[in-house]
C-alpha cells in the first residue's frame, strides 16, 4: 500500500 | 538520504557560501539581483513554517536554520550595509515582485494538495522558488562583466536543482511512494530555466572567456 513521500526535503 | 540528494544540498550551501563570501569579504553585491534574494528569503519562510513543530532530523534543522539565516542576512546586507549597498545596481535590477509573487500565490490556493493554510505555503514556496532566480538572470543578461563569483552563484544554483531531480528519480525507483506531483514539475520548470545559463556558462568554460550572456 503506498503513502505519500515525506515531506523531508529542504 | 541517498547520495544525489546531499550532493544537491551541499551544492545549494557551496552557492550560499560564494555569494555570502563576494559580499562579506569583498564588500560587493555587483551583478546580484536583490529581487531575487528577497524572493529566497520568502520561500524558505513560507517552506520551513513547520520547521519547530515538524522534527526530522537534525541535520534538516540545522539546514533549514541555515539557508534562513543566510537569505535573510544576505537581503540585510544588501539593503542596510553602508559600504555593500553602494555596489548594489539598483537601476538595472528592475524586474517587479508582484509580477512573480501575485502569480504564484493564485496558483498555490488553486493547485495544492490540500487546502490547508500550511499546505497552500508550502506549495506558493515551491512555485516561487521556481521562478526566483528569473530577476537574477534578466540582470546577468544585463551585466556587461560578469565576474567569477557571480557565475558561479548562478552555475551552483542551477547544479543544485539538477541533481535534486536525480535525487527525485532515484528516490522513485527505491521508494515506495505516492509522487508529489507539484514538487516534480516546479522543480523541472526551475531547472529548465538555467538551461541557456548552462549553455553560455559552459561555452566560455571552453573557450577560456568571460562569461557573457547575449541580450
Amino acid at each position: 500500500e503506498k503513502d505519500q513521500a515525506p515531506k523531508d526535503e529542504l | 538520504m541517498n547520495i544525489f540528494r546531499l550532493a544537491g544540498d551541499m551544492t545549494h550551501l557551496a552557492s550560499v557560501l560564494v555569494l555570502l563570501l563576494k559580499i562579506h569579504t569583498i564588500k560587493s553585491c555587483a551583478g546580484i539581483s536583490l529581487k531575487t534574494q528577497e524572493l529566497y528569503a520568502l520561500v524558505f519562510a513560507t517552506r520551513y513554517l513547520d520547521i519547530f513543530t515538524n522534527y526530522i532530523s537534525f541535520y534538516n534543522t540545522i539546514m533549514k536554520l541555515i539557508f534562513l539565516g543566510s537569505s535573510f542576512s544576505i537581503v540585510w546586507y544588501i539593503k542596510r550595509h553602508k559600504i555593500v549597498h553602494r555596489s548594489y545596481d539598483k537601476d538595472q535590477d528592475t524586474f517587479r515582485h508582484w509580477f512573480i509573487v501575485l502569480p504564484c500565490l493564485v496558483l498555490a490556493l488553486l493547485i495544492n494538495e490540500r487546502f490547508t493554510f500550511k499546505e497552500v505555503m508550502w506549495t506558493f514556496s515551491l512555485y516561487l522558488e521556481a521562478v526566483a532566480i528569473l530577476p537574477q538572470l534578466v540582470l546577468l543578461q544585463r551585466t556587461r562583466n560578469i565576474d567569477n563569483l557571480t557565475g558561479q552563484y548562478v552555475f551552483l544554483l542551477g547544479a543544485y536543482r539538477a541533481l535534486y531531480i536525480l535525487n527525485w528519480i532515484y528516490r522513485y525507483f527505491t521508494e515506495d511512494h505516492y509522487i508529489h506531483w507539484i514538487t516534480w514539475i516546479a522543480g523541472l520548470v526551475q531547472t529548465l530555466l538555467y538551461a541557456d545559463f548552462f549553455y553560455y556558462y559552459f561555452q566560455s568554460w571552453k573557450n577560456n572567456a568571460k562569461l557573457e550572456l547575449p541580450a
